[in-house]
């Protein structure tokens, strides 16, 4: 555990917290794509199934589990309880364009052919691509009220100070994982558009809108 | 060396 682990694990943690909260406290989920949503339950259920095998320290069963539930939260906020303020007719993105690729590559390139092994690799190249619905929804919509801003903005941090993280370890530890971290780039490498967009006008007290 | 199969992060 270094800095940027933690401040990337706590960006994650506060990006959930900002959502959970936005739906709750607005009693909505406009503006959230619930496809993103879904494919994060997936992501977080395939990856953490270790919970039962796997040991880590009490820090990381904690987070794994707040991760699975509070993501079958979210969906079940989004799906059941406000599913009248769900903006579905925005949220079209076709998931099995990302599912498929994501599976076989899963399948082609992991650091071993096991059960457990292959579904932590799909997670990862799962989580690299699920917020596309999700950006795909906003650029459908052309904008983005604040609150899902900086949702946004948090989660599109986490896996950055990851990046930073893997950079540590690798000089200090020697550890690297190569799936994880090209995993990381293309997942950050996705928010680019979107941390500019932050900057420039979310953070000047404009709404996040784009250029018609 | 951390084998990489560890899966020690989030």
């Amino acid at each position: 555990m270094n800095v940027f682990r933690l401040a990337g694990d706590m960006s994650h943690l506060l990006a959930i917290i900002i959502l959970l909260l936005k739906i709750w406290k607005t009693r909505s989920c406009a503006g959230i794509s619930g496809r993103s949503q879904l494919l994060f339950a997936l992501t977080y259920t395939a990856r953490y199934l270790d919970l039962v095998t796997n040991w880590v320290s009490l820090y990381n069963t904690v987070m794994k589990v707040f991760f699975i539930a509070t993501s079958y939260a979210t969906i079940y906020l989004m799906y059941l309880k406000f599913k009248a303020t769900y903006d579905s007719n925005h949220d079209t993105f076709r998931v099995e364009f990302l599912l498929l690729p994501v599976t076989i590559l899963a399948l082609v390139l992991n650091h071993e052919f096991s059960f457990m092994e292959i579904l932590w690799t799909f997670s990862i190249y799962l989580e690299a691509v699920a917020i596309l619905p999700q950006l795909f929804m906003v650029s459908k919509t052309g904008e983005a009220e604040s609150i899902t801003s900086h949702y946004l903005f948090a989660l599109g941090s986490y896996r950055l100070l990851y990046i930073f993280n893997w950079i540590w370890r690798y000089y200090t530890e020697e550890y690297y994982d190569l799936i994880a971290i090209i995993a990381g780039v293309v997942q950050t490498v996705l928010y680019c558009d979107f941390f500019y967009l932050y900057f420039t006008k979310v953070l000047k007290g404009k709404k996040l809108q784009l250029p018609a | 060396r951390q084998n990489e199969l560890d899966h020690d992060e989030l």
